[in-house]
């Protein structure tokens, strides 16, 4: 079974 | 003041058509050098990231940065009143409450001016690092539009799979299971049809069928779409302009 993942572990706020 | 005028409305209507589906609100950066934006979808799985340079317009001056926060949805009404061989000009003043969208048939000294409200946006700008990549792929973004779509009939997921010589995108479901497989070669006389790879790495990767039907919304803008893959990161699907990109970042699904 699939999960989706998120953008928030990649990117960073400036 | 901004007084950015591109030489045809469809090109600024196709950028915009490009990823409205999947956000809605969306702070506009202009500054000197061209006008960005980012956006990140309310499931925070899709980054847009869209740059507008100088040379893609006819005119292009912004005295002082200023940041314009549109509501996708208003704005796409406003675009549908112009026609698609206009000029448009975008202006606003330094700290504008709206901004002006002027429309303007050379042909037939036809004018029209709407007047769009700005919001408030609170978003985060995100800081999005020079990535290393696995793979690279350059294909033909109509292509790569058609296989999205047939293939997301399949499967709420969609698997793409790159090895040296072979790129196989792949959709299993309730009602069947499909697949495509393309290998990559040159077109001389149709540079444009050319399926280009670069491969570091193989990779094996699902994302979202929703997000890439979102995605390939972009194709409009190019005739190529450029896909680079890494099993550490967000996969970027990138539309080139004249000057700057519609670049979509798109988390994959894992494997639980």
């Amino acid at each position: 079974k699939f999960k989706q993942s998120s953008l928030n572990k990649f990117f960073t706020k400036t | 003041m901004l007084e950015a005028k591109f030489e045809e409305a469809s090109l600024f209507k196709k950028i915009i058509d490009g990823f409205k589906d999947c956000v809605q609100l969306v702070n506009f950066q202009c500054k000197e050098d061209g006008i960005i934006a980012q956006a990140v979808d309310d499931s925070r799985v899709l980054l847009v990231s869209l740059e507008i340079g100088i040379e893609a317009f006819q005119e292009y001056r912004c005295d002082h940065p200023v940041t314009l926060g549109i509501d996708l949805n208003s704005l796409s009404k406003v675009l549908r009143c112009g026609n698609n061989s206009d000029t448009l000009t975008l202006i606003a003043d330094d700290t504008p409450d709206s901004v002006l969208l002027l429309f303007e048939d050379t042909k037939k000294d036809r004018i029209a001016e709407y007047s769009l409200k700005l919001m408030d946006i609170d978003a985060d700008f995100l800081k999005i690092e020079e990535l290393a990549y696995d793979t690279t792929l350059l294909m033909p973004s109509s292509e790569f539009t058609k296989i999205v779509r047939d293939l997301s009939q399949f499967s709420d997921s969609l698997n793409i799979m790159i090895t040296k010589e072979t790129i196989k995108f792949v959709a299993d479901g309730d009602i069947g299971s499909g697949s495509v497989i393309l290998k990559p070669f040159v077109n001389m006389d149709k540079p444009e049809e050319s399926i280009k790879l670069e491969m570091d790495q193989p990779v094996d990767l699902t994302f979202g069928s929703k997000y890439l039907q979102d995605i390939v919304k972009g194709s409009a803008l190019s005739e190529k779409v450029g896909v680079r893959l890494s099993s550490e990161a967000p996969a970027l699907f990138q539309f080139d302009l004249k000057s700057g990109y519609l670049q979509f970042f798109l988390a994959p699904k894992f494997n639980d």
